[in-house]
């Protein structure tokens, strides 16, 4: 189960307190996964008291409250709050990856040039749950066979959301990693398949953290997800725990 | 509590915080699993004033008593005039019937009325409730119920009690999770203040959230 609870002292109203949490949510805590189960009492709750206060004038001894965010898209300040609490959850749920049961690996998935987010996520989330994917990486086998076995049963995807000779899938090491200086390891190109430096793809599987690039080249939308390898490890917790 | 959370964990623990004005937090320990001897399983959040709320549940279709109760809350109110978080771990009081919903609704009542100053407005308690833990159990709920006001007691603002708060609502997690940071808005009336967020996250299994 996940629970979440963020605690603001900035005044934000009920309407755009909520218009917030959930764009937040849905590019961060929708956007994880470690092993495809959706709990029954997964919630995220915020709280927003306003209690900052303006700084004091000169010779006032109050403090007044600041005035309330609006529940307005293009207002300045509704536009800054909304970074920070996404930047801000994203930061909160990758915790939870890295906290995944048995997890070795951290990765995260980027789907680009995709028709739509919603294509694009999609993707992101059944490259995700896929334990194929999820055992080759626990593995650290640069199976990109997998992946694109993935990719091509999402369901639900726009028309033409997925064409394979457009495809572009690559790991890419992140910014601490030996193999950074490397660059992207690319493993498949417009749908041909790349010949991978095994010596290479081994070192940069040696890393905690990992990037997967994927590329549709259908359209112009991205989205992000988190997710963890599988391990012989969460088959002994779960075999343990008992309802 | 360091002591138990693993080496390569210990990174993503916080040692110090700058947290929102006007919150306090405990965790506190009550025994919701008998094998739990000594680690805190109840949290407390609590806003020392009223405070607006709103929150994002499961769509599961088996919805947890605690989803039911504080979704409920906070639609009879609007997102207005929230006090706090209560959440236990140990047991996740899902489906248990009605008996489940009455204990959730108990736990909500039971930490509003650490608030007795408040105006009874007619709308019911003031609390988000929170569960989680093993499916199918009903919750020890007098254990929970008669903690709470001790649990109010131990509310504070300083990192470790956040921190503690935050290892309250521990599961099969390794280490609590717990992030803060300040924030400044580019509006001119905001231009000069400094705002606070903190948060804390539980999970380490049956995690693919799917949240509205």
């Amino acid at each position: 189960t996940l629970l979440a609870i963020l605690c603001t002292d900035a005044p934000v109203p009920p309407p755009a307190l909520s218009s917030l949490l959930k764009i937040a949510t849905n590019k961060s805590f929708n956007c994880i996964s470690i092993d495809g189960d959706t709990s029954t009492n997964d919630t995220l709750a915020i709280l927003a008291n306003g209690a900052a206060a303006l700084p004091s004038t000169p010779g006032s001894q109050s403090q007044d409250s600041a005035p309330a965010i609006p529940n307005d898209p293009k207002d300045p300040d509704y536009i800054a709050m909304s970074r920070v609490l996404t930047d801000f959850s994203q930061r909160l749920a990758q915790l939870v990856v890295r906290d995944g049961e048995g997890a070795t690996k951290f990765v995260e998935v980027h789907v680009h040039h995709a028709p739509s987010v919603a294509d694009a996520k999609a993707i992101a989330s059944t490259i995700a749950r896929s334990p194929l994917v999820k055992t080759a990486l626990y593995g650290k086998d640069a199976n990109w066979g997998r992946i694109l076995c993935a990719i091509g049963y999402t369901p639900n995807l726009s028309e033409g959301a997925v064409v394979p000779e457009k495809m572009t899938v690559s790991f890419v090491p992140v910014d601490n990693s030996a193999s950074r200086g490397e660059g992207a390891l690319r493993l498949l190109v417009n749908g041909e398949p790349e010949r991978v430096d095994e010596e290479r793809a081994a070192r940069l599987l040696q890393d905690e953290d990992l990037k997967i690039d994927v590329s549709l080249g259908t359209g112009m939308e991205e989205a992000k997800y988190w997710f963890c390898d599988f391990s012989h490890e969460y088959v002994t917790i779960n075999g343990d725990y008992r309802t | 509590l360091d002591s138990s959370i693993p080496e390569s964990k210990q990174k993503y623990v916080p040692t110090s915080g700058t947290y929102p004005k006007g919150f306090k937090v405990s965790g506190t320990h009550v025994g919701v699993k008998p094998a739990n001897t000594k680690f805190p399983d109840l949290a407390f959040i609590v806003s020392e004033k009223p405070c607006s709320a709103a929150a994002v549940f499961t769509t599961n279709k088996f919805q947890a008593a605690p989803v039911q109760i504080s979704r409920s809350m906070l639609e009879a109110r609007k997102g207005e005039g929230v006090r706090g978080v209560i959440i236990n771990s140990g047991c996740a009081n899902a489906v248990t019937g009605r008996r489940g919903e009455e204990d959730a609704l108990a736990m909500g009542e039971k930490a509003s009325s650490c608030f007795p100053d408040d105006p009874d407005d007619g709308l019911g308690h003031r609390s988000i409730v929170m569960s989680t833990g093993v499916i199918g159990q009903h919750l020890p709920i007098n254990k929970i119920l008669d903690r709470i006001h001790q649990a109010s007691s131990n509310l504070d603002s300083s990192h470790s009690a956040w921190l503690t708060t935050a290892r309250a609502i521990c599961t099969t997690d390794t280490f609590p999770k717990l992030l803060s940071t300040t924030f400044t808005l580019p509006g001119s009336a905001h231009r000069d203040v400094v705002y606070s967020l903190a948060g804390m996250t539980k999970g380490a299994g049956m995690i693919h959230p799917n949240m509205a």
